[in-house]
């Protein structure tokens, strides 16, 4: 329909100017709180001395920008008040906002929402698609259209995975091979730092692909 | 714009048919995993012995109504394909294929989303929210919209705030109090039992209010 057409060329602008700079843009995207800021705090200063910068998306607040400027001074902040994804007409303005020479990773964390994000192209190189520990494992299945777009799965939070009965991390891994197989599946728990380094070894080989 | 309109108007209608059958029907939001199959798995029993039944939607599977088939006969599975909220259509045709004879509580499990569900009207006579501890203390900030038509909003799974480091309930309830001052707040683990009496309390009290 023609707002997704509309918004494709917007997003495909968008991919080309950050092409042209020498950046590799991420789309990262999940449930609400399944860890997507804390993964970037953690993320970001790893790369070092890689340069990164930050557009984050939310209905309302500042309060994940805020949380992401210790990590680096590049990020802005987009609020769509009621809109449950981020458009690549918002990203075109973000990156207008943002002084991207030498940034050498962007990161774009998408709006908390399990289902709107996946249509929609914003520009990036690879998405993400983050899915935590404690909200089941049943959610590969019953958000498909999510994990279908995605290049790359993290499973998110499992320090917590002791305290979590009746999880079956298996379900999960047959659910993913069901619904797409290419995708690696990182383990991670941001909070420890459990599992960075294979996902951080991941994001520097996209910077090649 | 005219797709609410005519959805409201569809919600209207259901509305008044479940009134007549003297059915109170809970529109019950969250996230996705914050725990709205499992509260209703446990609620359903307690409200024995009156009738209950529920329409559950999701993007695919029939997993939730396999869930709840345990709880209660009258359960009738909506797939939205991609749709990330039910319509009051939807819930029409699902009214249709239930037999409400002698039904006192018709809960209605919305899709995993913290913003589409808040403003589709479904013909529902209450609307409750959850957002589960391990989501993070600022969800009800950054979503606001959907505590906004909150008639009583669910903390769940706190039967883990023991192992969540760093989260504080006094944000989520500065924020409430903001966002929402109007709607009881109860703290619940469904898992284990705990805080449901003045959950049930207040269902109770909704039929007569
Ligand atoms: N135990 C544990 N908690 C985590 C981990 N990662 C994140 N959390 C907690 O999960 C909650 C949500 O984390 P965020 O980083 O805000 O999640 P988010 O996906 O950015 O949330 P939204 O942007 O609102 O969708 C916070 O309370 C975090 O402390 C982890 O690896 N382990
Ligand atoms: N510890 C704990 N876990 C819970 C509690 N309630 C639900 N869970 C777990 O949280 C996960 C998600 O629960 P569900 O009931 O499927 O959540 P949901 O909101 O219906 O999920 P969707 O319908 O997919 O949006 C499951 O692994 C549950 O066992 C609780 O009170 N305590
Ligand atoms: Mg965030
Ligand atoms: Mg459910």
């Amino acid at each position: 329909e023609s707002v997704l057409k509309a918004n494709d060329a917007v997003a495909a602008e968008n991919r080309r100017r950050l092409s042209a700079a020498g950046v590799l843009a991420v789309n990262v995207m999940s449930a609400p709180g399944s860890g997507k800021t804390l993964l970037l705090e953690r993320t970001i200063p790893r790369l070092a001395p890689e340069r990164c910068a930050v557009l984050v998306g939310d209905l309302q607040t500042t309060r994940d920008a805020e949380r992401l400027g210790s990590a680096t001074p590049l990020v802005t902040q987009i609020n769509t008040g009621t809109g449950c994804h981020l458009t690549a007409p918002q990203v075109t303005a973000g990156l207008d906002s943002l002084a991207l020479d030498g940034v050498r990773y962007l990161f774009i964390e998408n709006v908390g929402n399990m289902v709107c994000p996946a249509g929609f192209d914003l520009g990036e190189h690879r998405r993400v698609v983050l899915v935590s520990v404690t909200e089941g494992d049943d959610k590969v299945a019953k958000y498909p259209t999510l994990f279908q777009v995605a290049d790359a799965i993290l499973l998110t939070k499992v320090d917590l995975l002791g305290v979590l009965d009746g999880y079956r991390r298996e379900r999960v891994y047959e659910d993913i091979s069901r619904i797409n197989s290419r995708a690696p599946v990182f383990e991670v728990a941001a909070r420890t730092g459990q599992g960075l380094d294979p996902w951080l070894a991941w994001l520097q080989a996209q910077r090649s692909a």
